[in-house]
């Protein structure tokens, strides 16, 4: 029976050792099984990207390229089966994402390409794989990322959905002009305000459960602004075609709600330092139509005035917005037709798309910038609660 | 410490795709 001696860190390679047999364990442990908020919250961000890598560099240590494949195809489609199991959980598609990723930038940062070692520890670079070249599968690793990247956005997209209409349009929290109709058009809602109906805050509180949840999986900081971007460019696209299709939401007293709405989204990414996502650009086209409802459209001076600033609208948008237009009193006008034939024949040379409504399920393309951990492989303890004892630290 | 040469043997991987295929087979012919 093996004597149990505890060992300083300095002993161990970080590596871990596992019988062949037990491959289908490991995966079933650690992928199938695994509860992401269990250990989001009490681990160490990445774990099971580490577990993984540091069973690869053992594998590949004895020089065994059967094992290493077969490691990393079982991982592979472990991956994609949870995901499959569990496609719409937010916090599963989030964790894999963060994990994906991670495994990815071990297999950059130890895999000896002076590229990816700039920042490595001497200790670090002793750790690097030893036999094999891994850049094939390093592709694979990365297309799986994309994937997941596009399921998360699907998953985001079913959550926002049907908050996005009643939150950005419809619910009104301007003091002073929630009693502003336009004239000839009855509230669609009761004056009491609905149970269940969607604000801005359950917006707002929706963004934020998504951002926390993403922190603690410890995804990478340039992924969750790309993911963040995304998420506003669906608030932003959902909101401006609703307000293309509905009279009702195009009034003065709507550009100025829609105006403070974007406004608070706008804190929320200063809030969580996340200004140069590129996730407030892609809400131009909705503050855009929002100061569209605002402005005057009377003389030649305002057609010019219109022109230059709506240049994230097409044509087609700023047409129909004009002909939404619906005046809440009798201070305000209808917008004459002779006034939205001035705004065509100068827009007539911009060559914009055709198309009225944006495209709310465009996905921006991802890229997953590399990002290597500071983490001494050696150091990593497996906690019993993962049922991996049969790993063994080498 | 040193640095170590560049690990020499590539390991050809399967696309994304074909590992889907394989995957499928696999569980074809399982029971």
């Amino acid at each position: 029976r093996p004597v149990n001696i505890p060992r300083k860190e300095k002993d161990f390679q970080g590596m871990l050792e596992y019988k062949k047999d037990d491959e289908l364990k490991l995966i079933k442990n650690l992928i199938l099984e695994l509860k992401p908020r269990g250990v989001a919250v009490n681990l160490i961000p990445g774990l099971p990207a580490y577990i993984l890598f540091m069973c690869v560099r053992h594998a590949d240590y004895i020089n065994d390229d059967q094992r290493v494949r077969s490691l990393l195809t079982s991982t592979i489609n472990g991956i994609k089966k949870i995901l499959k199991k569990r496609s719409d959980d937010f916090e599963t598609v989030s964790f894999w994402l963060s994990n994906t990723c991670r495994f990815l930038h071990c297999l950059k940062q130890y895999s000896g390409e002076e590229a990816f070692m700039k920042h490595n520890t001497p200790r670090q670079n002793d750790h690097c794989l030893r036999n094999f070249d891994l850049a094939e599968y390093r592709q694979v690793i990365s297309d799986l990322a994309i994937q997941i990247y596009q399921q998360l956005t699907k998953v985001m997209e079913s959550v926002l959905q049907p908050m996005i209409v009643s939150g950005m349009l419809e619910h009104e929290t301007i003091q002073g002009v929630s009693g502003l109709k336009p004239t000839g058009l009855r509230k669609r809602t009761s004056s009491i305000a609905d149970e269940g109906t969607y604000t801005l805050d359950s917006i707002v509180r929706q963004l934020n459960n998504f951002h926390s949840i993403m922190c603690q999986h410890g995804m990478d900081p340039e992924l969750i602004k790309q993911i963040v971007k995304q998420m506003f460019y669906i608030i932003g696209s959902v909101t401006l075609n609703n307000l293309l299709l509905r009279k009702d939401m195009c009034s003065w007293s709507k550009g100025m709600q829609i105006r403070y709405n974007v406004s608070q989204l706008e804190e929320w990414l200063r809030d969580k330092n996340l200004q140069t996502s590129g996730a407030k650009e892609t809400l131009e086209p909705l503050i855009q139509a929002a100061q569209l409802l605002q402005v005057k459209k009377k003389t030649d001076e305002d057609a010019e005035a219109i022109c230059s600033m709506c240049n994230a609208l097409t044509t087609a948008q700023i047409v129909k917005v004009l002909n939404l237009y619906t005046p809440v009193n009798e201070f305000e006008e209808r917008v004459t037709a002779s006034f939205i034939r001035t705004i065509q024949v100068r827009l007539q040379n911009r060559k914009d798309s055709p198309q009225l409504l944006m495209d709310a399920k465009h996905i921006f393309p991802v890229t997953f910038p590399f990002n290597p951990s500071s983490l001494a492989l050696e150091s990593i303890q497996i906690p019993g609660s993962m049922n991996l004892g049969f790993l063994l630290r080498v | 410490s040193t640095q170590r040469p560049r690990p020499r043997v590539l390991l050809k991987a399967p696309t994304l795709a074909e590992m889907d295929e394989m995957n499928i087979s696999e569980e074809e012919e399982s029971p």
